[in-house]
């Protein structure tokens, strides 16, 4: 049950950095569009 | 029922799932009403979404699948916020499954409707298709991303006729370092030269991909069909580019559209800005137009089910998975006149769908013809330091998405009031509701940075929170094995 749990915040963490990490990268492009 | 959903709710579109429905356990959320289709990756399932009674599609995918490709997917969708491309809600983690909840198409995909019908598209419909499809693929390239599987089969229709692009799965993002991938992926037919032969590609392989489609959308197949897909990758990057079978048919405006997508060299083709401002493309007819064959494609299908039912009850093991689809031998002109219309042998068509995989084709043909990954895309990534940007996609005029753009701007804007009275907030450096990926939309540059930064300590934290909770519950147990071994030495 452990390793589950774990398992599971460390994927949820992963989609979240993903998901933060892209966002951040589409905000660059916009800006450089922009620019 | 799809038509009683188009009177009743007819523009009205999901924006987002609730902070509420995104903490609760997902059937509890959604009603799962039917199976629309099977992928590589998983099932996708047509749902309600109970607390507004919008319907929704879920993409079921178990966590043990590749991981990394799921979250590309998600990551994908979730950054693309244009009526032209399927949008993503929120995903949940259900047992071993990942549920990702997707804008629901009530069309179905462009290559269901030919096959569905029987029919292929008529020159007028093609050209309103691929005018959405063109306004999906700029928005797309201008994100410097690749949709690399673009097909009939992965371009969806909504109720109101308006084409969306489709399954994300093998998509690829360009970085700045990283121009042209070499990754060879997509659906063998379809596929641009440069990716064949693994030199490099960027975003114009999806309009070659665009030129196939709409050759396909003509003739109900793209060229090279007939032949065992491990040939055609061999003639795609030797033959000259293909035409239409019967050039006849079809008016100089739409063959000039394709040969403009289908140019061999990477650097001669057009752009999809470029390609928005072609004849062909300008003088499309509205969305609205698609709906007669939407409608259409509906009844037939509701037909279908309605008489496969009638079948179950009369023999009730009698396995009807074939027999809905299946038709007989080659393509037939349809008698409507010059609109060069052709029947499509419904079982080639449906074997060409590709990676999303209709329950009731078995067919081996779909197997052989799935979307290829061969390399993988850590390998581009090392190799991507030694290529040249090439940025086909910022060159006048101006894209259409940037009003869309600006419009999220100012709603981004509204919400980042609320994210900055959630700064205040003790509980603001938390993880989001599962699947609520949508809210980093909404904060700023530096809240996504900061949320960055502090997400390893954080997840540290909650790791040690759990690692705590399970010793305390372990303790007891721990304690009474010591006191018992103790007993035993003092024996």
């Amino acid at each position: 049950l452990f390793m589950k749990e774990l398992e599971h915040i460390v994927k949820s963490y992963e989609v979240y950095r993903q998901a933060l990490l892209s966002e951040v990268e589409a905000r660059k492009q916009r800006q450089q569009w922009y620019a | 029922m799809e038509k009683v959903q188009m009177r009743h709710n007819p523009r009205r579109q999901l924006k987002k799932l609730s902070e509420d429905s995104l903490t609760k356990q997902p059937e509890e959320v959604f009603d799962v009403l039917e199976k629309l289709g099977e992928g590589s990756y998983g099932c996708v399932f047509k749902a309600n979404y109970k607390e507004t009674g919008e319907i929704v599609a879920i993409k079921q995918v178990p966590v043990e699948s590749d991981l990394q490709e799921i979250i590309k997917e998600i990551s994908i969708m979730q950054q693309c916020h244009s009526p032209h491309v399927v949008r993503y809600y929120g995903s949940y983690f259900k047992n071993s499954d990942l549920w990702i909840v997707m804008e629901y198409c009530g069309g179905g995909s462009v290559s269901d409707i030919i096959r569905i019908r029987n029919k292929t598209l008529t020159e007028e419909e093609i050209a309103t298709v691929l005018q959405s499809t063109l306004k999906g693929l700029e928005y797309l390239h201008f994100m410097r991303k690749i949709h690399r599987d673009i097909k009939a089969g992965n371009i969806l229709l909504n109720n109101e006729g308006q084409a969306k692009l489709a399954d994300f799965g093998v998509a690829g993002q360009l970085t700045d370092t990283m121009a042209k991938r070499n990754t060879v992926i997509g659906t063998p037919f379809w596929m641009a030269p440069e990716v064949i032969q693994e030199i490099g590609y960027n975003c114009v392989a999806d309009l070659w991909s665009l030129g196939i489609t709409a050759i396909e959308m003509a003739e109900g197949k793209p060229p090279y069909a007939d032949i065992h897909p491990m040939r055609a990758i061999f003639m795609i990057p030797t033959n000259p580019p293909p035409t239409f079978r019967n050039p006849d048919l079809w008016s100089a405006n739409f063959q000039d559209f394709v040969s403009q997508c289908l140019v061999k060299n990477p650097e001669n083709r057009a752009t999809a800005t470029q390609l928005l401002q072609h004849p062909f493309i300008k003088s499309a007819k509205p969305n609205s137009i698609l709906r007669v064959l939407i409608q259409d494609a509906m009844e037939i299908k509701l037909k279908r089910q309605e008489e496969a039912e009638q079948r179950e009850q009369d023999v009730e093991d009698d396995d009807n998975s074939d027999e809905d689809e299946v038709d007989g031998g080659t393509m037939v002109r349809a008698s409507t006149g010059d609109s060069g219309t052709i029947r499509a042998a419904g079982s080639l068509a449906s074997s060409l769908s590709g990676t999303m995989i209709e329950h009731e084709d078995t067919g081996t043909m779909q197997i052989q013809l799935g979307t290829m990954v061969i390399n993988s895309d850590d390998e581009d990534e090392e190799e991507a330091g030694t290529m040249k940007r090439r940025d086909e996609t910022m060159q006048p005029p101006k894209p259409s998405f940037l009003e869309y753009f600006e419009q999220k701007e100012k709603e981004a804007n509204n919400h980042n009031d609320g994210g900055r009275r959630g700064e205040n907030n003790a509980d603001n450096r938390k993880l989001p509701p599962e699947g609520d990926l949508e809210v980093v939309s909404t904060w700023s540059v530096e809240e996504l940075q900061m949320r960055l930064t502090s997400l390893d300590p954080q997840m540290e934290q909650e790791i040690e929170e759990i690692r705590q909770r399970y010793q305390a519950k372990r303790q007891p147990i721990l304690d009474a094995i010591e006191a018992k071994k103790r007993l035993q030495q003092n024996f």
